[in-house]
């Protein structure tokens, strides 16, 4: 199994955010999958460690209903979110918390997220953790045509750009709306961002 | 709540509060 390390969880957030800010293209969202070993089995496997959600221009006309959501999903997108936002805060949603505007395909791409996991090899992370190379699949059609779940899913919700890269403690996944193609400087930055990821990290 | 992991947690937390914030936020083209 990989090399279990303490990730520094409190920079994690800013790398991240540093990663796709500071990046010359328009990527949509970074997460940091962690590494962890199941104490039941002694499998490894990759769970969420945290994200940062940009968004892209879908966000901003948000007052226009995408045509490619139904009123249907979208009314579920909102109760779930309405759920959520009590789950949190404990309390019943006040008026404050309603969720009156449209959940954009990215953002809920981002959320779905949040619940899954991977075991070592499988789906795109898990496939990026046991091979230890960076995997970059980049237009429609070959997210479409991916072999793993996870990226043709991202593509139905518009994501045409995704990036997994091997990094100490786990693996950073990054996306965007946008096509861009294989670059090294970002997969780079990644490395130089979080491979102090143990103990004190940068 | 006291099952969901922290780490998704502390993410849900921030989505959430970043969410409100941006659709407080006036549109693009309200000049």
């Amino acid at each position: 199994p990989p090399m279990a390390g303490i990730v520094n969880q409190e920079t994690l957030q800013q790398r991240l955010q540093a990663l796709i800010e500071g990046a010359r293209e328009s990527w949509t969202y970074a997460i940091f999958w962690q590494s962890s070993v199941d104490v039941s089995n002694g499998a490894s496997f990759l769970a969420w460690g945290d994200g940062y959600y940009k968004g892209c221009e879908e966000d901003k006309r948000k007052m226009l209903p995408s045509p490619a959501t139904s009123a249907a999903d979208q009314e579920h997108r909102k109760k779930v979110l309405r759920e959520l936002n009590s789950l949190i805060s404990g309390a019943a949603v006040a008026g404050e918390d309603a969720v009156d505007e449209e959940v954009t395909d990215t953002e809920w791409f981002f959320l779905v997220s949040m619940t899954q996991s991977f075991l070592n090899g499988a789906g795109f992370p898990g496939h990026v953790l046991f091979t230890a190379a960076p995997a970059w699949v980049a237009g429609t059609e070959r997210l479409a045509a991916a072999g793993c779940e996870r990226v043709r899913q991202a593509q139905t919700f518009g994501i045409q750009t995704m990036v997994c890269v091997p990094v100490g403690g786990g693996v950073v996944e990054f996306g965007s709306t946008d096509l861009i193609y294989q670059n090294i400087d970002i997969v780079d930055k990644v490395k130089v961002l979080f491979n102090f990821n143990f103990g004190g990290g940068g | 709540d006291g099952d969901l992991p922290i780490a998704r947690k502390k993410s849900l937390q921030r989505f959430l509060e970043k969410r409100k914030e941006r659709c407080r936020a006036p549109p693009p083209d309200a000049g």
